[in-house]
């Protein structure tokens, strides 16, 4: 564990939390891709299933838990609890053109043919372009309102974070794992065009990101 | 190490 694991766990656990008391607060998840979060939920039921079969630290354990059941509870908001508000004329990305490459993947590329640690290379390829029905909402709709926004920065942040992580944990332990490492700087470059329209914008005092 | 003998990570 270093400082940039932990801010990035940190930034992670933030982003949710802010949309999780953003749809609770407005009772409303209008702008919000239920996609993107059902794949999360999907993200991170298929990449904790060691929950069952490895024990690394209260720590790990602790997180995984608190990951999983906020991710199910925001595909409850989206979906059952609030679904009049959810905005699904627009959350039109087609996921399966994400689905069946990432599971064609993750047959291919993988430390071991065996179930859990290809359950667990789909998760990373699929955390990877997770957040893609989410961006496609955004530019279809040409806004997105500042919470969205502040979500989408610490999740951002987050993969930023984790690839300071990587470059300390290589210098120091030499750890270098592929999979994560590839597929993590491919997801974060998604954020790049996006963080440049959140500090030119939305920092500067809107209300709203209004898209060029 | 490579990332299959411990995945210590969230």
């Amino acid at each position: 564990m270093n400082v940039f694991r932990l801010a990035g766990d940190v930034s992670h656990l933030v982003a949710i939390i802010i949309l999780l008391v953003k749809i609770w607060r407005s009772k409303s998840c209008a702008g919000i891709s239920g996609k993107s979060q059902v794949l999360f939920a999907l993200v991170f039921t298929t990449r904790y299933l060691d929950l069952f079969t490895v024990f690394i630290s209260a720590y790990n354990t602790i997180m995984k838990v608190v990951f999983l059941a906020m991710s199910y509870a925001t595909v409850y908001l989206i979906y059952m609890r609030f679904r009049n508000m959810y905005d699904s004329e627009n959350d039109t990305f087609r996921v399966e053109f994400l689905l069946v490459p990432v599971i064609g993947l993750s047959f291919l590329e993988n430390y071991a043919f065996t179930p859990l640690e290809i359950l667990w290379t789909f998760s990373i390829f699929l955390e990877a372009v997770a957040i893609m029905p989410q961006l496609f909402m955004i530019t279809k709709t040409g806004e997105a309102e500042s919470i969205t926004t502040h979500y989408l920065f610490f999740l951002g942040l987050y993969r930023a974070l984790y690839i300071a992580n990587w470059v300390w944990r290589y210098h120091t332990e030499e750890f270098f794992d592929q999979i994560a490492v590839v597929s993590g700087v491919v997801q974060t470059i998604f954020y790049c065009d996006f963080f440049y329209l959140y500090v030119t914008r939305v920092l500067r005092g809107k209300a709203k990101m209004i898209l060029p | 190490h490579k990332g299959a003998d411990m995945k210590d990570e969230l």
